[in-house]
């Protein structure tokens, strides 16, 4: 589904130059729920934007559903974003003056979805992750882990090809961290959702079938689980 | 040094009314290291908030050291704020279009700190938090731990008596965590920098002596570490 090809991305030049990624070859399959793990500051995030196709390489090739998606300009990737992908940013990035329900509702108005399908769906992805009762708040009158779960309905409320997360639980407390962990892991399982999620922490990412570890914009190491 | 007395923050009325708060007891000495845990939702950056100053209670009372803070007008508020207490929010809330160093900066030019003397300390502060080398990157070039660690130099820069921190740690890998938590215990031990701590987290929660957990608004427990 996904493919890096010798990915890099370089931000400045000369003494300010910053790789954010340093030659990275990646592939996942249809199917699968891989976690991603790494220090601040190594790579990951910019990584998800490619995959995501919100970014495009500096040099080496990224394939989306076998697609050269780097290659292809801003409205050709925002129309396979909308189509297939999900995506769960670490800001959350919601829009301010617009409700919960509103912004859950926002990827199916871009797919021309009927005002009551639409209405029908936001409230179900709401509660899936726990807010029915929130949904006539704005980012600003919810707490940070209420945010974060808006973001993260908004994500699945398509019922998407592919879920790119960049740490969707990092406000969450243990409790409502498993039971989203639990609604991710049924939408893979029963729905054959792909997931590449960011975490940092390893309780986190044992729920992935497979971790792949960032270090200084390459990839250190990629570790399938062990059947149990 | 803080002192809840019955607070109360009530959202709304009738149907629609969210009591944020129902009526909080709390304590915090000076010199104290104190964890704020509980579920998403249950009033942790509600009580953060006014510890530091930024809100005041709809009913009850919050004295820090020992002035009736929430009977004071904004500007008044704004200067306890400036001469005393650090702040790192639950989203950062840096300055978009500023560099690092200059967001860095900000509190020691309310406090009239001179150029030269200004950009030394934020250096230092910076860092602190490991982020030398990226003090001219604006929020938009930095990764989400870093930015978080930008909010942690800048509450810590003017040596305040008081610092408050909403998840300071959400978005960082558990090495980079670590480092953190050994600066805050540092600041505490040898500078007696009064903490007050919200995380998920039990092992950074750990690093405290003492744990208060709130649950629907209300503190559910209060349990001072025994000495190890
Ligand atoms: N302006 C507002 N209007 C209505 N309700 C609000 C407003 N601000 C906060 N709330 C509600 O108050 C409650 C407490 O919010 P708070 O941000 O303190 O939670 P929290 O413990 O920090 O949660 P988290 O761990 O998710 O950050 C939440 O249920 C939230 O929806
Ligand atoms: N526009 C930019 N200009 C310069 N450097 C940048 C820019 N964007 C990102 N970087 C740098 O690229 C590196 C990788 O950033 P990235 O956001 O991918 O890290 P990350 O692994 O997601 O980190 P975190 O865990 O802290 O979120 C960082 O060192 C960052 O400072
Ligand atoms: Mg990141
Ligand atoms: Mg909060």
């Amino acid at each position: 589904l996904v493919r890096f090809e010798q990915v890099w991305k370089t931000y400045g030049s000369g003494e300010a130059r910053v790789d954010a990624l340093a030659g990275v070859d990646l592939t996942i399959e249809r199917g699968e729920f891989v976690a991603i793990m790494g220090p601040s500051g190594s790579g990951k995030s910019t990584a998800m934007n490619i995959i995501g196709c919100l970014d495009t390489p500096t040099r080496g090739r990224y394939f989306f559903m076998d697609v050269d998606a780097g290659g292809l300009d801003r409205s050709r990737r925002a129309l396979l974003r909308n189509l297939y992908i999900g995506f769960v940013f670490q800001g959350y990035n919601l829009l301010a003056r617009t409700t919960a329900v509103e912004n859950v509702e926002l990827p199916l108005i871009y797919r021309g979805v009927a005002a009551r399908q639409r209405r029908k769906l936001a409230l179900e992805a709401l509660a899936k992750v726990g807010l029915t009762g929130r949904e006539g708040h704005t980012p600003a009158e919810l707490s940070g882990g209420q945010q974060q779960r808006v973001a993260i309905a908004r994500a699945i409320v398509t019922n998407p090809t592919l879920l790119v997360a960049d740490e969707p639980t990092g406000n969450l407390d243990t409790a409502r961290s498993q039971e989203i962990m639990g609604l991710l892991n049924a939408l893979n399982r029963e729905q054959g959702l792909t997931i590449a999620m960011v975490t940092h922490e390893a309780d986190i990412a044992a729920h992935a079938g497979r971790i792949v570890t960032f270090v200084d914009g390459k990839i250190a190491s990629d570790e399938a689980k062990l059947e149990a």
